[in-house]
């Protein structure tokens, strides 16, 4: 069974695709076999890895919502070992579409646990989430072992965190029992100012360990990587951005060890 | 009547809030009196505004789902002329609420036609979106007369446009004939960065007269004005970021003059 990860915080703008893409191809350079499951209509995550508009004719909408086997959904990417579920606009009817459904909340959960995922040896799935505490956000909480949530280090982002930590314990409380918090990463974190210091302070000092030790610091090269349908470990190895997920997945594989 | 004009973009983090805040602050500075309508469950607008989450006990949950008198609603902020409709998380509740009421897409149109509305002569109403196209950002474009756009100078951000126009068009075909695109402006750009500047050159080729001249650039102060509960025009109104917000409202103004 696969480490299940998603990365999530309904704030916007805070690094969500970043992380998740760039954590994904750490981890694969490490060894692993890894999934990254697009789950933000905007499908940033597979235009990130190049996976072109017109050749997402299968989303993660059709696991979702026309159960289709995952082995047809799943794509390879240019980096080896790791694959993705697309996804695209059609996501965000889905939403609306699974009110209805009496299994709401558990169809990305029932979906990734097809026995042909059993197959596939995956050692991570990383699931991208839409800014947002939608169905879709809380279907991925519900599938998953631990949430990863990338902080920018910037006065609201600190304001929506309680929000976040309300709805992860709610959803333990009433659907994943198991469901742990596997880190805060602090993100374009900017040494020099100010603010950012005081929140990676705050941050500290009210999450502790729940911190991961590595920043993610602003770095242009990582907003150009996408650009180029590359995680950054490829698009500037050496970049501070790379160095920096680099370490972050570090980080998880000690506490997750690839067996 | 006053202008209703929604701000949205589905993308997270390209500045929504802060352009809805400072437009308006730029707004009453010149001589209007405007109403901000926080319709994101984050509340980032109502607290940048220094409405303190134990104030918020009518929100615009209340307007939309139990259509409470928009006076109850309204409160006064620091900044004079400036009134707020807040959000707290209530809202996030909303958008499943709204799916079974018959007249879903209408209920923020008509909240904002109520009688009283007409005596409390706002020149302009300016709506702050959260980062999705949920039924909340739909009811947005329905009440709006026009739809500002705030746009990132980054590669993500491009994606998501055409989304949004596409959206755009269904409401004007289907609910709100009279829905124009206000503009979109550049946000968070830096001069000196390629890909800022070949965004600003791929959207001023795709989107032409639709761009605003004024393009906010990436200000510390910007960030910094929210934690002390001020627009940037009162927080430091000689910074860049303060600049670019006085000229963005002076060309709003010189197409709404204020009667
Ligand atoms: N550490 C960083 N340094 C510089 N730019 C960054 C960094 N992390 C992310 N970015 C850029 O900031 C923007 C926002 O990041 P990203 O899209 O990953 O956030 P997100 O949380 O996934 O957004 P959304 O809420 O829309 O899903 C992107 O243009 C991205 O390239
Ligand atoms: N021009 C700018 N220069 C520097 N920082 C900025 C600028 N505009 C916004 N910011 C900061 O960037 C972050 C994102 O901006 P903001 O919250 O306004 O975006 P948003 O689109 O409203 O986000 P969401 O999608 O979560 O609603 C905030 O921390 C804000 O203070
Ligand atoms: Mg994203
Ligand atoms: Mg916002």
């Amino acid at each position: 069974m696969p480490q299940i990860i998603s990365v999530a915080n309904q704030k916007g703008g805070v690094g969500k695709t970043t992380t998740t893409i760039n954590l994904a191809a750490g981890l694969v350079r490490s060894g692993a076999k890894v999934l990254l499951v697009d789950l933000d209509p905007q499908g940033n995550a597979s235009t990130g890895l190049g996976i072109d508009p017109s050749d997402r004719n299968k989303t993660t909408y059709d696991l979702l919502i026309e159960h289709d086997p995952v082995e047809q959904i799943i794509k390879p990417t240019r980096t080896e070992n790791l694959y993705i579920c697309p996804a695209n606009a059609d996501l965000a009817s889905a939403d609306i579409e699974m009110v209805a459904h009496e299994k709401r909340s558990f169809l990305l959960h029932d979906a990734l646990r097809q026995p042909a995922m059993q197959d596939l040896h995956f050692d991570f799935v990383l699931i991208d989430c839409p800014p947002s505490l939608s169905l879709l956000t809380v279907n991925a909480l519900v599938a998953s072992n631990s949430v990863l949530v990338p902080l920018q280090t910037e006065f609201f982002a600190l304001e929506g965190l309680s929000q976040l930590m309300l709805t992860i314990r709610e959803v333990r409380q009433s659907a994943n029992a198991a469901l742990r918090i596997e880190g805060v990463v602090l993100t374009m974190h900017d040494a020099r100012n100010r603010l950012s210091q005081q929140v990676e302070a705050d941050a500290r000092k009210t999450l502790g360990d729940l911190v991961f030790k590595t920043v993610i610091p602003r770095n242009v090269r990582l907003s150009e990587a996408p650009s180029f349908a590359q995680s950054v470990l490829d698009y500037d190895p050496s970049s501070k951005g790379a160095e920096a997920y680099w370490a972050l997945s570090q980080e998880i594989l000690r506490r997750h060890p690839i067996v």
